[in-house]
């Protein structure tokens, strides 16, 4: 109904406002109600500008830029309407290491609501999981998984006397 | 909703039946090296929770998805991919509990009748033939029930809680009103 | 051909004029951060050498490669890129020499007549109003002039050398008469 | 000319069975001509089989494998014609380790002939760059670019006392 989207819209974009500001230190960036040709329903135009850069088209953004503000955007969903898990593939691939950093912070934010699996070569994204899903292919062609459990403190769950939360 | 365990068996690169286990809530992360199978898991997921396009999934047919064959194996005759998940609220969500009880064969979500908490398993399987089945708890029912389960979760049609390797990037270049059909999808 | 200078002034972020000079060979490195503007200076050479959609460049018109401020900058009036290079055997090399020498207002390719290099300097300028300037040495040429310069070296209108950021990925899905082109263009 | 083009391609296809044979450690890679519709010139069609796998739509290749096999196409290329410079963008983002040590190797071995400037965050990547161009937005939303020249040997130019080269 349009009501419950304008509903579900404006709470989504108030979470955006403020993941943006968190992600980018700064800046603005929201959705924007915008006249669609050919049709009643009103399209979704995202702005977002990183502090201290002029507001203009979003495709001007950088790699980075563009990867962090759709990860803040789907975390503005999930704040409003959290998944039971959800999977995201390499999602940090073009953020540098700052970036990476303020991602991480993210997700241990979410992760209360939400179970993230990542999929990732980054060191610094791998120390955030608690468990480890290592794929290998020792026999060329066929994959296998192989789930290792690490503690929430120092990576041995064994060593700090609490039971695996 | 929370994931308990993926299960893959002729699905892509995985052979041989393998398992996830997800014991405790948390992030997770899938590691190896390029190649290794690290996206065929997620393939798996989007694909038992009722992906139609083969080309999403990297392939041109569905087929596709059937381990291929490698060098020592030859190539496996049926793709099997299961999801078990626990619903902590069963007992309170007439819609999973419908879905698992209504008609087309679907069964009763696992639970006893006073418990609160509820495990099922949803199971999609292709054979090379090109037949195709979805099971809940290992009875036969329709993909829509199997869609039904995750309307409105961000796991349904849109799947907006599954981001491909190289998508995200594109979100923010994606048409105004897809972007309007994911926020629909959420409310 | 050796690239010997890149000079950007009101390109996209870089409101400033700055250089990049090449000495010697080998490879370089373009670091930094997200968003400090490394695909800027990737676009700039794409720009100079003649790429005619804003698209490829990440805007929606030409104009948006234009300096567009910032918090404590106005809006530059125009952007112009440079990119001096060496042909060692400018003497021997009838084409360069014959753009670098013909009608258009193309000016003699820098080296003393007897010298075997010749150092050259290509120019491209966009103003707001939408004008542009084609330079070589600082003379007025057509944007055909500069593209000449460069057929078959890659750095022409297919520019395989030159990939884009997110673009090695697509290479292998491209279709099949686009790779045709590219290898025609080798050719 | 037809019959140029086929010359072109035969060669290059020898060097890209050679580039990917290198950077898979053996597999098949290699171009075929193929008829389409609508166009009396024959298409290319590019197969990528790395070792111990089966021959399949290359579509189904991972992101790293896509990479690496475009990575050795190009590299063909220039081994048939080598262009006077080559801009990369973070075409390293989707590799692994060990997969941008064989990426570094490769780009040590066409260095001679043509030159690279590499857009990267990866420090493997930088690693066998002689110059390094450091970008920085001190301001915010205006570049500046810093070049530090890096010698051949432990990262310095002064110490070996050979001239920068
Ligand atoms: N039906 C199939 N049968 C056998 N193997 C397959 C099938 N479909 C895909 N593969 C193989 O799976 C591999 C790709 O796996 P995947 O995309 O999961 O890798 P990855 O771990 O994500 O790697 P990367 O880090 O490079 O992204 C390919 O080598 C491909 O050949
Ligand atoms: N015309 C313009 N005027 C001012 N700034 C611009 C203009 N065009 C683009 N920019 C800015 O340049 C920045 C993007 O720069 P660039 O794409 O080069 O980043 P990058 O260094 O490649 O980053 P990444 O590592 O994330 O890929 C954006 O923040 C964008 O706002
Ligand atoms: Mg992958
Ligand atoms: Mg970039």
């Amino acid at each position: 109904s349009r009501k419950q989207f304008n509903e579900a819209f404006e709470e989504i974009n108030i979470n955006f406002r403020g993941m943006f500001a968190t992600l980018f230190g700064g800046g603005v960036g929201e959705m924007r109600l915008i006249e669609t040709e050919g049709t009643s329903e009103a399209g979704i135009e995202i702005v977002a500008s990183p502090p201290g850069k002029r507001l203009q088209n979003v495709a001007l953004l950088s790699g980075g830029e563009k990867s962090l503000a759709a990860i803040g955007l789907l975390m503005a969903i999930f704040q409003y309407k959290p998944s039971p898990f959800c999977v995201l593939d390499e999602v940090d691939a073009a953020l540098d290491d700052s970036n990476i950093v303020r991602f991480r912070r993210l997700l241990q934010q979410m992760a209360g609501q939400t179970q993230f699996i990542l999929i990732t070569h980054a060191k610094t994204t791998m120390e955030v999981a608690q468990t480890l899903y290592g794929v290998i292919m020792q026999e060329p062609g066929v994959s296998r998984v192989v789930s290792v459990k690490i503690g929430e403190h120092d990576g041995d769950a064994a060593t700090n006397g609490t039971p695996y939360a | 909703l929370k994931l308990k365990k993926i299960e893959l068996v002729g699905f892509k690169s995985f052979c041989d039946r393998q398992e996830l286990p997800f014991n405790g809530g948390g992030v997770s992360a899938v590691v190896g090296p390029n190649g290794c199978g690290k996206s065929n898991i997620s393939d798996s997921i989007s694909w038992v929770l009722g992906e139609r396009s083969a080309k999403s999934l990297r392939g041109s047919r569905m087929q596709d998805v059937i381990f291929n064959g490698s060098r020592d194996r030859k190539p496996s005759g049926m793709a099997s991919v299961s999801l078990t998940l626990l619903d902590p609220d069963a007992h309170l969500k007439p819609r999973t509990a419908l879905v698992a009880n209504g008609s087309n064969g679907a069964t009763r979500v696992n639970g006893s009748p006073n418990g609160r908490a509820a495990e099922f398993t949803i199971t999609r399987k292709l054979f090379r033939s090109g037949e195709s089945q979805y099971l809940i708890n290992g009875k036969l029912c329709r993909l829509r029930d199997i869609q039904d389960i995750f309307l409105g979760t961000g796991l349904g049609p849109e799947h907006y809680a599954i981001i491909e390797q190289g998508r995200i990037g594109q979100i923010l270049s994606s048409r105004p009103l897809d972007r309007r059909s994911i926020i629909e999808e959420a409310a």
